[in-house]
């Protein structure tokens, strides 16, 4: 499995949509401080079924959605999908090619699809259970946050290894 | 259940010490479970000494070398469970020019498994990617996607 | 008291707003206290927004934009009560090349008054210094002074 | 006042006698992860005062010591002089220079001088109240630290402003 590519509108800075397609390899994203680089490691974490504000940078969820600037108007709300090549089998589906969406509104109401078929969160979370990718899992490391692994407790230290064991 | 969790525990400790002495080029490391009677609960404790020098409490380690620990254990869980794709946000930011390099081809060689996806300011690090996307605010506060190429991002 | 305190604050807020609209080229910050009947008692909170964007939670900055604006309060305090010297660790490590300049030369323009030690692995830093000091470690485990001129440090 | 020059010996990596000389403007401080650059500041820190082994990022005040490395023993004791021009008066002395020696054995026993004569250590904590130098001034910052300013509660970074108010 690889991440394919990236969709993301109304999300944080992201008013236009953005479409970033990825290959295998290392692709690096580079740009000025505060030019939207962080918002896509939180847009893949949010989409993946990431559930705290907090960890998204926000005071509350409603935070994630575009609201505005000195020349533009807030937006309606937040959308990001992922697609993934699937060819070798890893998510536990037939499909070749998985897309996985999550909307927001500013109600707070909230919608997901996995290949454009309304699911639960909960069916997101289960797709990507014990691939380490994922809301709990490690392969999502943020800004300034590489360090905590030594300065955390050892029994959340521990809940990393249980997560990878 | 024990048995299991010792197992993985040994097999993360082995590959902690073959990615810490890559990156530092020699040294030792090593993970240490604090309560040996209670295997499933106890808390893990690290233990980093970095080539040359002697063995200190980990709070000793300068920032980069405490970067630098933090990253050999990432890696030793990845090497242990990969994931298939991986987003790594300005990690590499206390890393000296030497330790950089280190890093920057560790990661290249990793990347024959997995899929990276790394932000960063450093250059090293864009010259081991095979593509380099630009994220700019043309209109304040708003973030778009341009293409780059390497000669045009200045040092 | 209290009045000594009010004007002391509103001073420091000035520097704050100066400092900051200098470091982002534009925008606007200031300090409030959160509880203005308790003068005396009361926590200080920190608003920033810069050039072009929406007022938000300071959470919501980027990494560079938080480091640079805890650096403007820094000298935002220096501007309203100068230290005879000052040592700054690697303030810089999260800035842009855009940011770093402008920060290289807001040092340097402030040297005038006071005489400053930069810890830093960045070039525009070692660029806009006088003097260069290499700390190596010839004998492993064992810190040594080298003098160092800029055309040997290798970018 | 401007610091002209400082002299480690014994005090963490600083296992041979060092001296750095210092000119007014800045000077820069470059070299490899782990070779001692921070243990500088760490010096500054400690003569003019610093009580508290945390803060030099030890467990204990004996952690300042050299603990030796595979090819050479531990030092008994740790020393660092701050030389200190005070052609302007700034310090409450009439030398135009002034020293301020900090020296602690392992045994725990601590020495403290001005100008090389023995003093205790509240009289230099006292030479530099009112500077914004010293134990609680804000004129170093630790690496790391300079994003504490904005995390701190409110209470605490209250503490910064006073002691510049
Ligand atoms: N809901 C939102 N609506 C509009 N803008 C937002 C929203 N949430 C965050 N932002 C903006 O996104 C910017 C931060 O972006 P981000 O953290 O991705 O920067 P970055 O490119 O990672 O920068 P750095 O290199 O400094 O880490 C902030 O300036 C903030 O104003
Ligand atoms: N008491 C001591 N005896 C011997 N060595 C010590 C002692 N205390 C600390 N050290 C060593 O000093 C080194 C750290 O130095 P320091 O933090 O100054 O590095 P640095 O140059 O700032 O590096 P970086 O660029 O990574 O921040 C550690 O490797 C540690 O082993
Ligand atoms: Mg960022
Ligand atoms: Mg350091």
């Amino acid at each position: 499995m690889y991440l394919k590519r990236l969709e993301i509108y109304g999300f944080k800075s992201f008013a236009n949509r953005v479409r970033i397609e990825f290959d295998k390899g290392i692709t690096a994203i580079v740009g000025p401080n505060g030019s939207g680089k962080s918002n896509i490691a939180d847009a893949i974490r949010w989409a993946l079924g990431e559930q705290s504000p907090k960890t998204l940078r926000g005071g509350k969820m409603e935070d994630v959605i575009f609201s505005g600037t000195q020349t533009r108007k807030p937006l309606g709300f937040a959308e990001v999908t992922l697609v993934l090549d699937n060819s070798d089998g890893e998510l536990p589906t037939e499909f070749s090619e998985v897309s996985v969406t999550r909307r927001v509104f500013r109600s707070g109401e909230s919608e997901y699809y996995i290949n454009r078929t309304p699911c639960r969160l909960k069916d997101i979370v289960e797709m990507f259970v014990d691939t380490g990718i994922g809301k709990d899992g490690y392969s999502i490391i943020g800004q300034g946050r590489v360090e905590e692994i030594l300065s955390m407790h050892s029994e959340s230290r521990r809940e990393i290894f249980e997560e990878a064991a | 259940m024990e048995e299991r969790f010792s197992q993985e525990f040994e097999l993360i400790n082995q590959h902690f010490q073959e990615v810490f002495s890559q990156l530092f080029g020699g040294g030792t490391a090593r993970l240490l479970l604090e309560d040996q009677s209670d295997i499933l609960g106890s808390g893990i404790e690290i233990v980093a000494q970095p080539p040359g020098k002697k063995l200190q409490n980990l709070s000793l380690l300068s920032g980069g070398e405490k970067a630098l620990t933090a990253i050999a254990i990432l890696f030793a869980i990845l090497k242990r469970k990969p994931t298939s794709f991986c987003v790594l946000d300005e990690i590499e930011t206390s890393l000296d020019e030497g330790n950089l390099d280190n890093l920057s081809r560790f990661i290249q060689e990793f990347s024959r498994d997995s899929q990276f996806i790394v932000i960063t300011h450093r250059r090293n690090t864009m010259q081991v990617s095979d593509v380099l996307y630009g994220i700019v605010m043309e209109e304040k506060g708003i973030s778009n996607i341009v293409s780059v190429r390497l000669e045009d991002r200045a040092s």
